[in-house]
């Protein structure tokens, strides 16, 4: 796609193949074709070079959305959610990681009660990372395990407090309902609390992403969303139909399995290496 | 759920009395909509479409049908819906869900897959489904990276009562080894490796995969997949089976929304079955594949 072409239809062709198999979506794909060809109407866009640069231009758009930056509140708050194996936990101990390395204080509550050895899973990454940790009793409500490690968060005075959920499906009402009973829980904590609600969205989920976003956007105001799994063959271009939907900024994208393998969202990177 | 691409696509058809060209064409347009929404792998939309159009438009319809020995004609959106739905099974089958088991010593199961798609979790319904079929099962915790992979296999253990085979400072590949070493020792006739989630393209990872093959040939190797999953979907399959050949392919976590349309492309891509659906997160919610669901489930 980088050799300036004619614009024919073989051409517009092998650019909706690359749409559709990024995973942008039929409706996007529309969406975006149809700006495409108001552009070649206008002569706006006569060439693939500039089809191209349009549609970079376009996404890179719909993107680039606004966020604070809350860092340096304290305290700050922040809950993970996402549905079943999409890397929460994992992305929670690269994160924090990094907020000690910079020299913050940061606590990590185990609110998943439920899952086999998510408790420990998640105690392994406070350690690596040098984080304080949090955890109730086996099967404790997690509404109550998140109040707890709040509380404890602010008594001990740490700058930043991590809650992990456990995956959930977006269809299963009984465990939306306990994520709102979370949140709720969280303010009682704290009067401004979840500073932030991260949703973790597998860069290898085709459109039901979406469905994901919108459910757990239902149940707990998302604030940004973390795609996992970026350095596989998966493009994740269902991401610009979410974010062109929702207008929630993509936050940061997970590179790999280990502690470093975070990185904040680079949405020009993003958009060239969607389109190449 | 009906998606409003199959809505469409039938009421092309009101008012009409045949499948013609003219109202054929804009009825695929609709299908093709709703298959890529079911996250169908391009192409293979591409050559289901042009299936279907060929059938609808062939001799192989019968829009008279005989019913309670009178003939009766069939209106021909329901007569559409059946060439899609047949042959979106047929893309789907032949079904095999069988589990193979050799001659003499135990038998092995592999499980692989990306990270994340429920490879462990299936484990433990897979073995509880096969001790109830009076099997004696060892699981072996060959995932040494992931934290606490080897505690999560141990507690589906004490959940089903079920022996967990591992060993601290050793090897993926030894692991699986010595497990069997120990399984033919004390008598278990099943191995369930689950082995740790992985990149297709991680060379290293997918030879750890290779030497396991190669050195206990496990009689299954099952590739987990999450439904969920999109176009990536062929490239992962394709890679798992190029270097593995795998036997089957079970689907998870099925009991969401996820409309399954990888389930197709992988079927297409590796020519191999489809063995079971995972469905929950508890260790009965393992089903046996059947093409129907399934279909009409992924056209919408
Ligand atoms: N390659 C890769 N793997 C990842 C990434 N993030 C997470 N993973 C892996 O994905 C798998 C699932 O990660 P978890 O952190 O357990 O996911 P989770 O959302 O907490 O899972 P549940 O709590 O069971 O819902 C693990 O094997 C992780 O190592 C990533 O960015 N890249
Ligand atoms: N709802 C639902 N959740 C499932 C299903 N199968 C697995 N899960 C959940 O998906 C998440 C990931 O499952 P694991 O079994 O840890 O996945 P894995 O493939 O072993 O993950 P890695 O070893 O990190 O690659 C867990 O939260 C499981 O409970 C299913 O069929 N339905
Ligand atoms: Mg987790
Ligand atoms: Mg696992």
């Amino acid at each position: 796609f980088n050799e300036v072409k004619e614009l024919n239809d073989d051409f517009l062709d092998d650019l909706e193949e690359l749409l559709l198999t990024s995973d942008i979506g039929p409706k996007t794909a529309d969406v975006l074709f149809e700006k495409i060809k108001e552009g070649m109407d206008k002569k706006s866009i006569k060439d693939s070079a500039s089809v191209i640069s349009f549609l970079k231009q376009e996404t890179f758009d719909i993107l680039n959305i606004k966020f604070e930056e809350k860092i340096n509140k304290k305290p700050y708050i922040m809950l993970f959610i996402g549905v079943n194996g999409s890397g929460k936990t994992t992305t929670i101990g690269k994160l924090a990681s990094q907020y000690i390395k910079e020299g913050k204080k940061v606590l990590l509550i185990a609110g998943d009660t439920f899952r086999a050895a998510a408790v420990e899973q998640l105690e392994v990454w406070a350690k690596r990372s040098g984080a304080g940790f949090h955890s109730g009793k086996d099967k404790q409500d997690p509404s109550s395990v998140i109040y707890d490690g709040i509380k404890k968060g602010l008594d001990e005075n740490y700058d930043i407090i991590i809650g992990d959920t456990s995956g959930r499906l977006h269809t299963d009402k009984k465990l939306m309902e306990e994520l709102k009973k979370i949140k709720r829980s969280a303010v009682k904590a704290h009067k401004d609390a979840p500073h932030d609600v991260f949703l973790v969205l597998d860069s290898t989920n085709g459109q039901n992403a979406i469905h994901q976003t919108k459910y757990f956007n239902e149940a707990m105001d998302i604030t940004g969303i973390v795609l996992t799994k970026m350095d596989g063959t998966a493009k994740g271009g269902v991401i610009i139909g979410i974010s062109n939907t929702y207008n929630i900024p993509v936050r940061y994208v997970g590179i790999g399995e280990g502690i470093n393998d975070l990185k904040k969202m680079d949405v020009e990177e993003f958009v060239d290496a969607l389109y190449s | 759920v009906i998606s409003s691409g199959f809505k469409n696509a039938k009421n092309r058809f009101k008012g009409q009395s045949e499948l013609t060209i003219e109202n054929i064409k804009p009825a695929l347009r609709d299908i093709r909509q709703s298959l890529l929404e079911a996250d169908v792998e391009f192409k293979i939309v591409k050559k289901f479409l042009k299936n279907v159009e060929e059938k609808a438009l062939g001799e192989t319809v019968k829009t008279t049908i005989k019913h309670k020995g009178e003939k009766r004609k069939i209106k021909p959106a329901d007569a559409f819906v059946k060439i899609c739905q047949e042959e979106l099974e047929a893309l789907m089958g032949p079904v095999d869900t069988s589990i193979n088991y050799r001659e003499k010593g135990p038998s092995i199961i592999m499980m692989m897959g990306l990270q994340g798609s429920g490879k462990t979790t299936t484990t433990g319904k897979l073995a509880k489904m096969l001790t109830e079929e009076g099997k004696r099962v060892l699981l072996v915790a060959a995932d040494i990276y992931r934290p606490a992979a080897i505690d999560q296999l141990k507690v589906i253990g004490d959940t089903l009562d079920l022996k967990v085979f591992s060993e601290a400072n050793t090897s993926p590949q030894d692991i699986c080894s010595h497990a069997v070493n120990y399984a033919i020792e004390h008598k278990y006739n099943l191995l369930i490796f689950d082995t740790a989630g992985r990149l297709a393209i991680d060379d290293k990872l997918m030879g750890e995969l290779e030497e396991i093959d190669r050195r206990t040939k496990p009689d299954n190797k099952f590739l987990v997949i999450d439904s969920m999953i999109g176009q990536d979907a062929v490239h992962t399959a394709k890679e798992f089976n190029n270097r593995l050949e795998i036997d089957g392919v079970i689907l998870t976590k099925l009991d969401g929304d996820a409309r399954g349309g990888a389930a197709l492309s992988v079927k297409e891509v590796t020519q191999k079955p489809i063995k079971f659906l995972g469905m929950g997160e508890t260790f009965d919610k393992l089903e046996v594949f059947r093409p129907e669901g399934l279909a009409s489930r992924i056209l919408g």
